[in-house]
Formats: C-alpha cells, sequence, structure tokens
C-alpha cells in the first residue's frame, strides 16, 4: 500500500519531564496539569503509558516535553505537582528534538513506524520516546541525532528536495 | 488565554498491547513495526516512554492500539515480534475507546489537559493512556466510560449542540 508521507519536521531544543509512582486513579493527571497551566509552562506533547505491576495494581509513567525557554521555571513547579498529587517522582532532562513524519491521513501507522524507524536504526540513532496522530508519527531523539534524524527520515520516503 | 477547543471526537472498541522489558536500543523499533507492517496490523496510536531504571539502564514501555477486528490476529504476530527483538513481554488489554478534545493550534496543551482531565475526574472516570498533537489531546478511557468521557469533556469547553 502507498505510504502517504509527505514531509518531515523537526523542532529542536526540548526538555522531557518524566513522572513515576503516581496513583493510578482520576483526578491526578488533572492535578499535574492545572499545576503546570497556572504556571504558563508551554507543554509541547504529552503522553502515558500504564504497565502491569505483578502486584494487581499498575505503574504509570506520564511523560511530556517542553520549550527550552520553560526549562528554568520547571523545578519548583514539579515540586509543587508532586505535592498537589501526592506522591511520586520526576526527572527532567534536557537536549532532545522532535523529529516528525508528516502524513495525509496516515492509515496505519505500522507502515510509516517500520520505514521511519529503519531509517532511524539505519543511522544508529536511538529512539527516546515515541507519540503519533492521524497525520504524524513523532520521535523524541538525542538534539545532537536531530538533523541527522531528519535527513534520513526524508531519505528513506523519497521526499524531493534533497 | 482563550482555550482554543473546537469539538470532541471518540474512537470506540480499541485493543491495546503493552510492550516492557525491551531492549533500548536502535532498531529495536523497527523491529516491532516491520513485524505489524508485514502482517497488515491496522496500528492506530503508538506511544513510548522511558525511565531510569535505577541500574544505570532505562526501562522503555512501547504501547500501542489497534482497530478491534485485528484482536485476532495479534498473538502469533506479538510472539513473532517478541523473538525478532529478543526479548520483552507483551500485553494486550481490550476494551478501550479514545476520546479527544480536538483543538485549531493548540499553543499550550497544558490549558487544554486542565480543563479536559478535570472534566474527566469529575465524571470519576480514570485515564488509562494519554497522547497529543499540535491539534489534538486524546485520552484512552474503558469502553464503558467512552459516551460519558464525550459528554462531559464537551460540556467542560461549553461546546454547543447539547
Ligand atoms: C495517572 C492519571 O492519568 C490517572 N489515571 C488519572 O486519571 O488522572
Ligand atoms: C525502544 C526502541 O524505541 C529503541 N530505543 C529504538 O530506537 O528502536
Amino acid at each position: 500500500e502507498k505510504i502517504e508521507v509527505a514531509g518531515v519536521a523537526i523542532k529542536a531544543d526540548l526538555g522531557r519531564v518524566t513522572l513515576t509512582g503516581l496513583p493510578n486513579k482520576p483526578g491526578v493527571a488533572a492535578a499535574i496539569f492545572a499545576m503546570l497551566a497556572d504556571h504558563q509552562i508551554l507543554v509541547d506533547d504529552i503522553i502515558q503509558t500504564v504497565v502491569p505491576n505483578g502486584e494487581g495494581g499498575s505503574a504509570v509513567t506520564v511523560s511530556f516535553t517542553v520549550e527550552h525557554s520553560d526549562l528554568a521555571d520547571l523545578p519548583p513547579v514539579m515540586d509543587k505537582v508532586l505535592e498537589a498529587v501526592g506522591g511520586g517522582k520526576s526527572t527532567i532532562d534536557v537536549g532532545f528534538s522532535k523529529v516528525s513524519a508528516v502524513g495525509v491521513g496516515i492509515r496505519s501507522h505500522a507502515a510509516v513506524a517500520a520505514v521511519m524507524f529503519r531509517a532511524l536504526a539505519d543511522a544508529g540513532i536511538n529512539i527516546a520516546n515515541i507519540t503519533t496522530s492521524e497525520i504524524k508519527v513523532c520521535t523524541i531523539v538525542e538534539k545532537a541525532d536531530g538533523e541527522r534524524a531528519l535527513r534520513a527520515i526524508h531519505d528513506a520516503f523519497g521526499l524531493g528536495g534533497g
């Protein structure tokens, strides 16, 4: 089937916050993002995964990216977030880029992801995070790999313009 | 600041696959999605989070949703995926809906997320997964909560049409 990728895009210089050990019950995500919104933190993307933790419960991971300019404000805000939530642990990592393949109504993300992720693997670039929408597959990579990742994906989809 | 949500959407009846214990190195994500693409699995969204695992390494979680109609094909394909990757564990859960708030160029996901997640919390609905794009904040909830979640978010953003 025709793979419908029309372009690639990069958003350089993102920071990433990862929250673990959060209670998995209604109100937790609301508390996190209300605090961030109140402090005008510009949140780029949000991802949450959940895995069974072998004790009949589940371990939730919430991760979000922020613009580099907002990173200095984050540490005290994250303290307030954990206080509002009543638990958990927060890690702030810096120096990432978001590199995306952009399509027009991607029918199956598997086909686009297979080509895109193979291109990154062949370039020796590790994928730290993944997020998708109907028109995009986005990867978070180390900032130092960003431009090279963009070119590798661009070439893998046979996009023009060199 | 004005919250730019124009509508809500629901995609009912999704299954979700969660992969843990994967090696975190180039080529792993490529192997997973090449296998899924080869077996024509219709993958909806993909999310990957990573947390430090206290041994200097990192624990990666890859989660993706699939259309209900593809669920029966999944178990043998996931066995092949783990074989191709050389490790890891796969869990298949069924009975989810994806409920989204749709905006026009959302500037800060924090503001939209705060309102949306508060609406779900007030309705007593737990958020299992979260994914975003420039125009959407999407939550995965239990299928039984889907329609109620849609209405709660619709009302929270003051959208018309009852
Ligand atoms: C972890 C968090 O998303 C929680 N499940 C909530 O609904 O708020
Ligand atoms: C886990 C997986 O995404 C791996 N980091 C890769 O780049 O393929």
